[in-house]
């Protein structure tokens, strides 16, 4: 119960909200009551569910300030045991808001500690940064997901981000682990691919998931229709490839 | 004489770097005084350009905080007319150390005024986010590229984007125009990117460049060679369109 899973990288177009979205909905169609965070002034993951921004009263920003319980802003999506909180650009406005704020890192903690135990497996997207709110994810989760495009720059980012799960981890939240690197964007032709995966295995060994997501035109016109790529086209292998990343998750997770 | 042209756009992973890089190589080419400077702490233009970070001693965060000039800073590369200015993880200590300064918006600007007028393009890569970073690039600029990804979350940004150019031309920098948008990654085959470029020829009509850069696996190579494509595949289409994409922004630049 209440694995909060925070899925991040600074690094730009990796994959986060494609992984946050199909990843909730997998776990959703193996039964595991999910809720999706959107927790990037982006709200891609809320545009890529179907929500429109435009008819919601209030979105994660408002529960951030206080001005909203977590509960309120639940929505329901065309998956049963799949729920999200949505996001909108007012975002922005909490990390300039709380920048000087003692226990500004542990907001969306407290946020999400009132409906947490109501699931099985909590997801929160990131922005491309590691702000305040990124560091807010880390401090409310229980593990962290890292997606890895399968390009050269993005192995460049790593080693910064593992320093500031340390000290997240050394400072905020002892108990975060991390669940593991997701190669995205995986594309067999391309010796490309295959250099930055064995990059990835020689520097990153234990945390590299043996689920690789490939690239696939699918995933990426999903959004587009506002569904889960399950719900769009749940033969192709990016839908496959996200059932089975769920299945390694949960093997991991809860067997331990 | 002087051109500075601000590469930006908040979603992660849509070509900025790769357009600041070999649009940068694509203009030293056609014999332009060109200067790359990298104002990303991810420093993936360094990289890029070959420059190994470890063996800097300063880089653009010093200038920034006033402890080099910008021309200390400069070095060559394998083309004659292009110089970079590199950048490393701790230009994120600038965004903290002067969130409260009155004029933080304009410290890029003050740092490249000494130097600009040496050059015909001085380029700046920019961040996945509308922060400081961002800010004072376009403070600092004459005009603004935005490269637009040929895919459906990228559209979802644009507006909030323009809104920033907006508050930035009236607050910071009065003559910011907006050099056009760049489709990039464009995959003929896919109806996606001919639908993206249909909604940005709707809503953009004025703003979206001619030149297109097509998906090619050559420019996702060239980095983790520490070249521009220029140097790495000049033949292949990727090469062929920023060669392209330099003409018409001189065509646009120069000739008003
Ligand atoms: N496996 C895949 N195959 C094809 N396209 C993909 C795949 N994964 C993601 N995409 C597409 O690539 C783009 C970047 O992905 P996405 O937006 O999920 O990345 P992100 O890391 O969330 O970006 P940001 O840093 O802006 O938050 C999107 O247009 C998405 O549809
Ligand atoms: N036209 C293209 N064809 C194929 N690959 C490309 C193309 N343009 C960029 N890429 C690759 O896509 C990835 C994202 O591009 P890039 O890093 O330039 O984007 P960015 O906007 O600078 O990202 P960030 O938001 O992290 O700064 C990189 O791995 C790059 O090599
Ligand atoms: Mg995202
Ligand atoms: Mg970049």
């Amino acid at each position: 119960m209440g694995h909060v899973i925070c899925i991040a990288n600074q690094k730009g177009g990796v994959g986060k909200t494609t992984t946050a979205i199909n990843l909730a909905a997998s776990l959703a169609a193996l039964k595991k009551k999910t809720l999706l965070v959107d927790c990037d002034a982006q709200g891609n993951a809320t545009t890529g569910m179907g929500i429109d921004k435009s008819t919601l009263d209030k979105s994660l920003y408002h529960a951030m300030i206080g001005q909203a319980t977590a509960q309120e802003l639940v929505r329901r999506t065309g998956l049963k045991h799949l729920q999200v909180i949505p996001a909108r650009t007012e975002l922005i406005g909490f990390e300039v808001e709380f920048m000087d704020r003692p226990g500004r890192e542990k907001v969306l903690k407290n946020v999400l500690a009132a409906i947490k135990e109501a699931y099985d497996y909590v997801l929160i997207d990131c922005p491309p940064s590691l702000s305040l709110l990124t560091v807010n994810a880390m401090a409310a989760a229980t593990s962290l997901l890292i997606p890895l495009q399968s390009e050269f720059y993005a192995l460049e980012g790593l080693g910064q981000l593992m320093q500031t799960v340390k000290i997240v981890k050394k400072n905020l939240n002892p108990r975060l682990t991390v669940a593991g690197i997701l190669l995205t964007m995986f594309d067999k032709r391309t010796s490309l691919s295959h250099q930055v995966a064995a990059n990835a295995g020689k520097h990153f060994q234990n945390f590299l998931l043996e689920t690789q997501i490939p690239r696939n035109v699918r995933l990426s016109e999903a959004p587009s229709f506002g569904k889960p790529i399950l719900l769009y086209a749940a033969s192709s292998p990016g839908a496959q490839s996200y059932v089975e990343l769920a299945r390694e998750l949960v093997r991991r997770l809860e067997t331990g």
